[in-house]
């Protein structure tokens, strides 16, 4: 564990913890993108079926544990709020979803002439979830582009994502030159992941930080 | 490797 990763796993536990008290003090789901957090929801399951095999450690394991219960609750409070107006949730997240999974049958880590059948698809699903998470912001993207009353907030959710993000590609610099570690699909969907969030802060600026004092 | 052995991110 370097400072990297740590920050970065810090940002994106923040993230959840903004996300969740817009929920809960604002009592109103607008600005956020349900099928964005329907595809973190996904995400997180089909990563971490290795909870189910594999004990890395108690951080890993809670944390991975908080990830899952914490978005399955989002997404439910979400999809059931009442003032939510989900018209301008509009994104084909088909477009996302199936090109994820056709790359990640054919892109991923698995040697099936070792583990049996099972580990070999968790292999297929953690690379489509390596994919999918990528692209899931994108949902969320295109609402707060065309929403003008995006609220501080969820502004500031998405900020703790994109930190989140950015320290784990230096997280991967740092142990690919002390540690030798290298998993080419997650450093090359962290890198798209990455750059898909540079256009959300350029929004950020405009909209929050140009806008502080008045 | 088997799965997890070298998978310790997030």
């Amino acid at each position: 564990m370097n400072i990297f990763r740590f920050v970065g796993d810090m940002s994106h536990l923040a993230s959840f913890f903004l996300l969740l008290a817009k929920l809960i003090y604002t009592k109103s789901s607008t600005g956020v993108s349900l099928k964005t957090q329907a595809l973190y929801l996904t995400v997180f399951v089909c990563r971490y079926l290795d909870l189910l095999v594999a004990f890395v450690s108690w951080y890993n394991e809670l944390m991975k544990i908080f990830f899952i219960a914490a978005s399955a609750y989002i997404v439910y409070v979400v999809a059931t709020s009442t003032r939510n107006s989900n018209a301008s949730d509009t994104y084909r997240v088909e477009f996302l979803v199936i090109p994820a999974l056709v790359l990640a049958c054919f892109v991923n880590e698995t040697h099936w002439s070792k583990g049996g059948w099972s580990l070999n698809v968790m292999e297929i699903l953690w690379a489509f979830s390596i994919y999918l998470e990528a692209v899931a912001v994108l949902p969320q993207l295109k609402m707060l582009h065309q929403l003008e009353d995006t609220t501080n907030i969820t502004m500031h959710y998405m900020a703790s994502l994109g930190i989140y993000r950015a320290f784990y590609l230096l997280n991967w610099v740092y142990r690919l030159y002390y540690e030798g570690y290298w998993h080419p699909i997650a450093v090359v969907a962290g890198i798209v992941q990455t750059l898909l969030y540079a256009d959300f802060f350029i929004l950020y600026y405009q909209s929050v930080l140009l806008r502080l004092p008045s | 490797d088997a799965f997890g052995d070298s998978k310790d991110e997030l």
